[in-house]
């Protein structure tokens, strides 16, 4: 499955 | 991280730093919008939904208690503080917000990257970013004399969101596939929206005179 695109910007 | 975005964050920290200042300092929030801050406070809120779950850095997590408790005490300062909402002045910050929130939630359930809870949540937090500094600009338009501390609230405000475009632009160069497209637009329309205000506060600069938004 698709690498869960973790939010890394504030 | 890259340079874009730590001066992006640095600004934005500014930024709420400048209000705190003046808020906790002279205990007035003349020429403030609590409409506004309520809408910031609701942003962070909906946007830091990972606070616990996701653990990405000490500077992450850090940044985001700084947010998430500077916004909701400002709200508190103008909302409750005996001395402070003394001068707040609600006749003339009468922007219906709850017409902002309504649209961008919606949006939100139709226009996001995978319709889970928390990525609803995110990016309706997004698209209420864009225009939650309308209150604010209608408010400075209406009490014609802004003093600096406003001024610069708002100028640090909008300039952090044009650095993290320039951030955007610098990841979509150096990381592959690094594509967010709803991120981008609603961070290009939040920026835009502070145009006519960037140039107003560059000319009173300029010229060295007290900054006034045209009626």
């Amino acid at each position: 499955s698709e690498e869960e695109d973790v939010k890394d910007e504030l | 991280m890259n340079i874009f975005r730590f001066a992006g964050d640095m600004t934005h920290l500014a930024s709420v730093l400048v209000l705190l200042l003046k808020i906790h300092t002279i205990k007035s929030c003349a020429g403030i919008s609590l409409k506004t801050q309520e809408l910031y406070a609701l942003v962070f809120a909906t946007r830091y939904l990972d606070l616990f779950t996701d653990y990405i850095s000490l500077y992450n997590t850090l940044m985001k208690l700084i947010f998430l408790g500077s916004s909701f005490s400002i709200v508190w300062y103008i909302r409750y503080h005996k001395i402070v909402r003394r001068s707040y002045d609600k006749d003339q910050d009468t922007f219906r917000h709850y017409f902002l929130v309504l649209p961008c939630l919606l949006l939100a359930l139709l226009i996001n990257e995978k319709f889970t809870f928390r990525e609803v949540m995110w990016t309706f937090s997004l698209y209420l970013e864009a225009v939650a500094i309308l209150p604010q600009l209608v408010l400075l338009q209406r009490t014609r004399n802004i003093d600096n501390l406003t001024g610069q609230y708002v100028f640090l405000l909008g300039a952090y969101r044009a650095l993290y475009i320039l951030n955007w632009i610098y990841r979509y160069f150096t990381e592959p596939h690094y594509v967010h497209w709803i991120t981008w637009i609603s961070g290009l329309v939040q920026t835009l929206l502070y145009a006519d205000f960037f140039y107003y506060y560059f000319q009173s600069w300029k010229n060295n005179v007290k900054l006034e938004l045209p009626a």
